[in-house]
C-alpha cells in the first residue's frame, strides 16, 4: 500500500537528516581552508549571523506557531544550518573548478548571499516538514502560515535576492527530492510573476542602472 | 514531468549572480 502521508513526510525528514553530517553545524576542514583563503576571512561574520537570523527565526516561529512550539524552530534552524553549510560547500567547489580560482573573498564577504543562501536552506527544511499538511490539504500543528513567502520577512531578504540563489542550490544538493525541487519551483514562479514586481524591489533599481548604461553605449549603425 | 528547467550556461554560476566574478 502507498505510505500515509504522515509516513511519507516522516521518511523525507529521515532522508534529510541522514544526508546532512551530525557534525555539520559548523564548517567542514575544506570550508574552512575556502573562508582562510579569502583575503578578508568571514568565518567570524558568518558566525555572528547564523547567531543573529537564528535568535529572530526563532522568535518569529514561536510568534507565527505558538510559544511551545519555539523548540521545533531551532530544530528546524539547526538543519537548516548544516544544509547552509553543505550547499556552501559544494558551490565553492563547482566554482573552484569553473574559475580555477580558491580565492572567494568577495562572495564569502556578500551578506546577501548568506542570507539567500540560508533562507533557501529554511525553505527546503520548512517544506519538508509540511509536505504532509500539503498533501492533507489541512495545516500541521505550526499550521500552513509558514510557507513561503514567510522567511524572507523574518530574514527581511528582498524575493529577488533569494531568486539567485535557487538555481545554483538545487544543483549544489543533488540528493533534493523531487517534490522539494517542485516546491522550489513554485517559490521561483511566484517571484519571477508576482513578489519580485512589488515596491521596494531591488529589481527596479537594477532595471533603472541597465537603462542609464544601455542609453550612454553609442547606438551603432545598422548593418548594411 | 517534476524535473526542473536549468536556465543557467556553463559560464554562469553564483559568482557572477553576486557579481562577484
Amino acid at each position: 500500500p502507498p505510505p500515509t502521508p504522515i509516513r511519507a513526510a516522516m521518511t523525507s525528514i529521515q532522508m534529510l537528516r541522514g544526508d546532512l553530517p551530525s557534525n555539520g553545524d559548523r564548517p567542514s576542514a575544506t570550508l574552512a581552508t575556502y573562508f582562510k583563503n579569502c583575503t578578508v576571512d568571514p568565518t567570524q561574520d558568518v558566525q555572528k549571523r547564523l547567531e543573529t537570523l537564528g535568535q529572530a527565526f526563532s522568535q518569529k516561529f514561536g510568534e507565527a506557531a505558538g510559544p511551545h512550539c519555539v523548540v521545533y524552530g531551532q530544530q528546524r534552524f539547526g538543519l537548516a544550518v548544516r544544509l547552509y553549510y553543505k550547499v556552501m560547500e559544494a558551490m565553492l567547489k563547482s566554482e573552484e573548478k569553473r574559475l580555477s580560482v580558491q580565492n572567494f573573498s568577495k562572495l564569502l564577504n556578500d551578506a546577501t548571499f548568506h542570507t539567500s543562501l540560508l533562507a533557501c536552506s529554511l525553505e527546503v527544511v520548512m517544506a519538508t516538514y509540511e509536505e504532509s499538511s500539503f498533501k492533507n490539504g489541512g495545516g500541521d500543528q505550526t499550521g500552513t502560515n509558514l510557507c513561503f513567502p514567510w522567511i524572507l520577512n523574518v530574514l527581511n531578504l528582498s524575493a529577488f535576492d533569494f531568486y539567485k540563489v535557487i538555481e545554483s542550490f538545487i544543483k549544489a544538493e543533488p540528493t533534493l527530492s523531487k517534490d522539494i525541487i517542485k516546491h522550489l519551483e513554485t517559490c521561483e514562479n511566484l517571484i519571477m510573476e508576482r513578489i519580485a514586481w512589488r515596491t521596494g524591489s531591488p529589481l527596479f533599481e537594477l532595471l533603472q542602472q541597465e537603462h542609464a548604461s544601455a542609453a550612454a553605449e553609442p547606438v551603432e549603425t545598422t548593418a548594411s | 514531468s517534476h524535473d526542473y528547467h536549468f536556465g543557467l550556461e556553463e559560464h554562469e554560476g553564483i559568482s557572477e549572480l553576486f557579481d562577484c566574478d
